[in-house]
């Protein structure tokens, strides 16, 4: 079968021929008429091949137990014969005959023809698209290094692919590079912003201060009158008041 | 002489009269002066136990625990504020001295397993306010597992 | 009255008022 794949590739490529058949086997198709038709050639060949097969197998058998020869030959023969006749019937009902249409037909599919011929064509349009869009980014990337070691790069290889403005246009790369916003303007709008944040959040860490401050001392003063207010109350203090509770009636 | 006699026995009677006037006037003054002090340590011990009861319900309310000295001269210890859910819900144990005159834990409602652990402690140590933070404390994990 | 007056007064001074004060000094320890 043809394979459009194995057709485009080198000559350095393609697939080296099949290894050579056995010479015993090349003898069949030898022996065979040229003269006959293709069918009955392969039935014969098939028949051929079978009574090969058997005459190879014989020696292999003749040394295992209870092997009869003459039971063997018998077999086979007899198999041979049926084999025969079922090549025949094969013969009668054309089905050899299909087996040599496809290669008399060129295959003229015409769908697969115009799909192969489609998908070259998006494989080149790609790889273009490819291209371009490395181009950019080394361009970017060049742009971000500083201007000395630029110039001195040795890395940054700027292939210069020449479009065709008509494919640039189309590519998905205009969209992109169109509707870049502006960055710069942006992050100075947001500089007053961040002014007027700031400010708020000096303010409110200078109220914090001012409140830890002021919890601080209001802890303090509480500490001190809770002390007096004990030394006042609680002068005496029994030792083990509980049990003098318990022992009370 | 029966005049006389008379006489004489009137005039007794007017200085006996005398005598238990002025003995009843002592006795009123007396149980004016008692009573009016009476009243005063009345008043007193009222203002007293105002101001103990104040500051006892103060301490009540701040550490969710009432002290109670019940029957068979025990104190009970019922504690408050245990379970978030239901923080009226009362958690109680009861103390008393026994004849050794060491304290006796009893009667713990619900009831706590590491009670006897933190008797044995408390009579060791007799730090009777970590007895008390540990048995809330334990209360609190029950609640809380 | 009088008397019963005086009786409440010796059980407040001895027992009641003794009583409110260890448990005050209780709560103060606790």
């Amino acid at each position: 079968r043809q394979s459009w794949r194995r057709a485009s590739m080198k000559e350095i490529n393609r697939r080296r021929s099949l290894p050579p058949f056995h010479q015993g086997m090349t003898e069949l198709s030898r022996s065979i008429s040229v003269d006959l038709a293709e069918s009955k050639r392969l039935g014969a060949l098939l028949l051929s091949s079978f009574q090969f097969s058997v005459q190879k197998l014989e020696p292999f058998l003749k040394d295992a137990q209870d092997f009869s020869l003459e039971s063997f030959k018998a077999k086979a023969s007899f198999l041979s014969q049926e084999l025969e006749h079922f090549i025949g019937s094969l013969e009668k009902d054309g089905i050899l005959q299909k087996c040599f249409e496809d290669s008399k037909e060129k295959a003229l599919d015409l769908n697969l023809e115009a799909s192969v011929a489609e998908m070259k064509e998006y494989i080149t349009k790609f790889s273009l698209e490819r291209q371009t869009w490395d181009q950019l980014l080394l361009w970017y990337q060049k742009e971000a290094l500083p201007e000395e070691t630029s110039r001195g790069s040795v890395e940054t290889k700027i292939t210069e692919v020449k479009m065709e403005p008509t494919s640039y246009l189309r590519s998905s790369q205009n969209e992109v590079l169109y509707t870049k916003p502006d960055y710069q303007k942006i992050l100075q709008n947001q500089n007053k912003v961040f002014d007027c944040m700031e400010l708020v959040i000096d303010e409110l860490q200078g109220s914090m201060k001012q409140l830890h401050t002021f919890m601080d001392e209001s802890t303090q003063c509480l500490q001190k009158v809770s002390v007096q207010l004990e030394k006042r109350s609680m002068q005496q203090l029994d030792t083990s008041p509980a049990r003098k509770l318990l022992r009370l009636h | 002489d029966n005049l006389l006699k008379l006489i004489a026995e009137v005039k007794d009677k007017k200085q006996e009269l005398e005598v238990l006037t002025a003995n009843i006037q002592d006795l009123k003054e007396e149980y004016s002066r008692k009573k009016e002090t009476i009243s005063t340590a009345n008043k007193a011990n009222e203002e007293r136990l105002k101001r103990l009861q104040k500051s006892a319900d103060l301490y009540k309310d701040r550490l969710g625990l009432e002290i109670r000295k019940i029957y068979g001269d025990k104190l009970q210890f019922i504690f408050t504020n245990i379970d978030p859910k239901h923080p009226e819900n009362p958690f109680m144990f009861s103390l008393h001295l026994n004849e050794a005159g060491d304290y006796e834990v009893s009667d713990s409602a619900p009831h706590l397993e590491c009670l006897a652990e933190f008797q044995e402690n408390v009579r060791k140590t007799n730090n009777f306010s970590a007895f008390l933070a540990n048995v809330r404390k334990a209360f609190t994990a029950m609640v809380y597992n | 009255e009088l008397d019963r007056q005086e009786r409440e007064v010796d059980e407040d001074t001895t027992v009641t008022i003794p009583a409110a004060v260890y448990v005050a000094q209780l709560y103060r320890r606790i």
